[in-house]
């Protein structure tokens, strides 16, 4: 390319800025970050601004091979859930026993039995407050989930370890438990893939993510109380867990902003005006912010592209992703490829999966646009990957998303790689295994 | 050991405009 084609079209980056953040480096926090009231500040779960909250965590770590193999459990989650299905957890009643896999029963006849299970738990964590007096718990935030759980004492049956207390009804005036009557515990169903139970009046919910992970506990409502201006929203419904086990991270559980009328979303409607906003921090050592209301962006440039909604995966926010392009040249693909499956945004998934024929012709592109480099072995599910250990600086074609609405996005550098090592250098991107995925 | 997130949503604003039928991406968030 010319060179003022190559600035246009494609990044010019040290090899070293792509490498992530290393604990050496310690928590920077983004001075970018949203600093309004109705803000919470968002760190990466095993990243080093969660240290003095999840120091207990380090141990866990997953390796990058985990993380991806994590990422496409969810992923298959997700698959499933957006498939038309009829399917059920056949009990949660008795709050001492897991709901495990072999107890969802089918009624589409050929489908997985994983198919009740919500999806795998995200990367990032915001701090809220529960309760009258208020306790902080760290919470995985999850725009591709809608049920919001914490565990809670005595943790009758079983609470992973985390680092925040444990919160515990009985020290909070404004707790009550919701009966099986309520509208809200049939709500239950939707919001978890799991039919609700009942013990004693009150309304117990189950759910089961894609790694097998699980919470299981009493439908409560209490006092949520969010950002640096304790902005309160009294009468929250959530799930109190006394049966949780699973790969949380040491966080006090999830907070689900999905579209359900359970979700946070849709409970603090009538407070925020169902708007939200988040920014993932660019580093795991920096921080970013999630936001509710309008109003809550550091960028004034945004653009927007519709959100659709469809019958199936309701709770999920699809979205009109038209085309792709690599180093300024569009990608001739049929449009049709990305309105067979659907395409949603989830802050949850790490890598974004494209149609098979998208992904093809973005591979091929990529490739001939990297030629110069040397290819290195695949990592898990990427199949595109560089050793660029003997480059200071590299050339990389922009990747360019093109949206319904004649929404852009240009991807920066850090959103097209991921890095193992600076010898394994992956397109952070992967294939469906179904066109219709 | 350095871990990465969701890459392709990093230094992006993302705003959900539920009410709105929209979202929107907003360069350089944080």
């Amino acid at each position: 390319p010319q060179p003022l084609e190559q600035e246009h079209h494609f990044h010019i980056v040290e090899v070293s800025s792509l490498l992530p953040a290393t604990d050496v480096e310690g928590c920077n926090p983004s001075p970018k970050g949203n600093k309004k009231g109705n803000s919470l500040e968002v760190r990466h779960k095993h990243g080093p601004c969660s240290s003095s909250t999840l120091e207990s965590d380090k141990e866990s770590r997953p390796s990058h091979v985990e993380i991806l193999e994590n990422d496409e459990k969810r992923v298959d989650s997700i698959r499933e859930r957006v498939k038309p299905k009829s399917v059920e957890v056949d009990s949660v009643t008795d709050h001492k026993k897991a709901p495990k896999k072999d107890r969802v029963k089918q009624k589409a006849v050929g489908l997985p039995v994983k198919s009740g299970s919500t999806i795998g738990s995200g990367n990032f964590i915001v701090t809220i407050g529960l309760g009258t007096p208020k306790k902080d718990l760290s919470l995985i935030f999850d725009t591709g989930s809608d049920f919001t759980w914490t565990q809670c004492e005595p943790c009758k049956r079983s609470c992973y370890k985390q680092k925040d207390p444990v919160f515990n009804p009985s020290e909070s005036s404004t707790y009550t438990n919701i009966t099986c009557t309520s509208t809200l515990c049939s709500e239950v169903r939707s919001a978890t893939s799991a039919k609700p139970g009942c013990a004693g009046s009150t309304c117990v919910y189950g759910i089961q993510y894609g790694d097998s992970s699980f919470s299981v506990g009493f439908l409560a409502k209490d006092t949520l109380t969010l950002g640096s201006s304790y902005d309160t929203i009294p009468n929250f419904y959530f799930g109190c867990g006394e049966n949780n086990q699973g790969l949380f991270g040491g966080s006090a559980g999830l907070i689900g902003l999905g579209r359900n009328q359970l979700s946070v979303m849709s409970q603090c409607a009538t407070k925020y005006g169902q708007v939200f906003s988040y920014c993932l921090p660019s580093k795991a050592s920096s921080t970013g912010h999630l936001t509710f209301g309008k109003g809550g962006t550091s960028s004034k440039s945004i653009t927007y592209t519709p959100l659709l909604s469809g019958s199936a995966g309701a709770s999920f926010y699809f979205i009109d992703l038209q085309g792709l392009s690599v180093g300024g040249q569009k990608l001739s693909i049929q449009p049709t490829v990305f309105t067979q499956g659907g395409v949603l945004i989830d802050s949850g998934t790490v890598i974004t999966r494209l149609p098979p024929d998208a992904y093809s012709a973005l591979q091929a592109a990529f490739n001939k646009a990297m030629s110069k480099y040397p290819k290195a072995p695949a990592l898990s599910i990427l199949d595109t990957c560089f050793d660029l250990s003997k480059y200071t600086t590299v050339t990389v074609p922009k990747i360019g998303l093109q949206f319904g609405g004649k929404a852009e996005i240009v991807l920066p550098a850090a959103g097209i790689f991921y890095v193992k090592d600076i010898s394994q250098v992956c397109l952070a991107f992967a294939g469906n295994g179904d066109a219709s995925d | 050991v350095g871990i990465l997130g969701n890459v392709q949503q990093l230094t992006f604003d993302v705003v959900y405009d539920v009410a709105g039928s929209k979202l929107g991406f907003g360069p350089g968030g944080c």
